[in-house]
């Protein structure tokens, strides 16, 4: 079973140690302030007071055998740093940080950090996605710079079969479950929920569809959005 | 075309911003600090210096016709409900306020913002999600009892063509990706790398390739697996 150590209790990282746990992977969260360790001991499955730039303290709760570590230590700099160079040394195999700015991220992968996160960025960069495409309604980074995204049916499309759309030779996408809206009778009472649908060659597109596609970002961004 | 204000040139206000302006959206950055405001006017179209929480400042520079505007205000939370506050009452159809906690985003709701963001959960969120599943895919967005599956190309697919094995109208499935190792040079040496590839109808099954495919659970179970 996957087991990750969350250093440092700040928003970011009791986002991530929360999450993590209720997906299923083991746990251990860190902070050096024994009252944030206390809030979270019920989420984790090991919650420990200690201070993340000493490697007595990180080898006797086991972080060396963990397959992730994230580093969420945010103002004090040099201790994120540190901690990340003895956590590379401990061999850890993948060590995530999170970073305040690009130049402090930049660092960051000089020293050794598999991956470094700038939520600030990447959440505005989410939003402002959002925003130019309102017809968004959610998208996944798969890997290898793919996307799988949702979003409501253009009117281009509507109409139009799945085969003579030809998202894939055309755009190259992949369109992988429609969303929509059905009528069910219930009780006597219609009301309207939402199906998932494979799409067959001979569907047509309706209004209202929402279409789910994966492909790169390049690709996505050629499709029509009207 | 679309037009969205910023307010407040942090991190996250100016990753809004020049996402925004590299999308084609017509872009007002906005910060009481000069210097910030100096920072940004090469990235967006009119980059304004001047108090949020000023009503005449806002009308001065047409806020009141944006179709949004983001209120990303960070440690000056009163400053940044007034402005929330005057932007509604000055009629702007969409509002977006940055908030540093639940707590916050919580007040922010209730005085009229249409949509929180807290940027250091939701990637927290997005970071625990890619970390709990290695190959980045999310079932749960699949809902109504579809998944989504990886699995060794069986014999009897290999050497057929996708269009061929007409997965969706034999086995009610949808093929979404195919994982293929590929030989790459790089500096002189041969080495073997995994590519994501959107299948086209013409494609052909190589052994070894790993599918990713969609469906219900029933549809998935009758695949053939050797
Ligand atoms: N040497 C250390 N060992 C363990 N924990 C530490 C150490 N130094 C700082 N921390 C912890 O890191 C946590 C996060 O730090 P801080 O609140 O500065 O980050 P932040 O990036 O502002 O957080 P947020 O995710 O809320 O934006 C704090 O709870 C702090 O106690
Ligand atoms: N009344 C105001 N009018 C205009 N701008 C303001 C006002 N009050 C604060 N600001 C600006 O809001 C900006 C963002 O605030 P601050 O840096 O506190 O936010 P933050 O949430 O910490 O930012 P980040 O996005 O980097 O996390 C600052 O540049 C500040 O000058």
């Amino acid at each position: 079973m996957r087991k990750v150590a969350v250093i440092g209790l700040g928003r970011f990282g009791v986002s991530v140690a929360k999450r993590l746990a209720a997906s299923g992977v083991q746990v251990i969260a860190m902070d050096r302030n024994g009252q944030l360790v206390n809030e979270i001991k019920d989420d984790v499955d090991l919650a420990v007071r200690a201070d993340s730039t000493d490697q007595q303290a990180l080898l006797s709760q086991n972080i060396d055998n963990v397959d992730v570590a994230v580093v969420s230590i945010g103002e004090n700099f040099e201790a994120a740093l540190l901690t990340t160079v003895i956590l590379k040394q401990l061999g850890v195999p993948e060590v995530v940080c999170r970073a305040q700015t690009e130049f402090h991220a930049e660092i960051f992968r000089k020293i050794g950090a598999d991956r470094v996160i700038q939520p600030e960025s990447e959440s505005g960069q989410s939003l402002a996605r959002q925003l130019a495409n309102p017809q968004l309604v959610d998208f996944i980074r798969l890997a290898d710079g793919f996307t799988l995204l949702e979003f409501h049916a253009p009117a281009s499309f509507c109409g139009k079969s799945i085969l003579s759309l030809a998202l894939r030779s055309k755009y190259d996408v992949n369109l992988v479950v429609i969303r929509r809206a059905v009528e069910v009778q219930q009780s006597g009472q219609s009301r309207s929920i939402v199906k998932t649908v494979v799409p067959k060659p001979d569907d047509v597109i309706e209004p209202d569809d929402i279409l789910v596609v994966v492909g790169s970002d390049t690709a996505l961004s050629k499709l029509p959005r009207e």
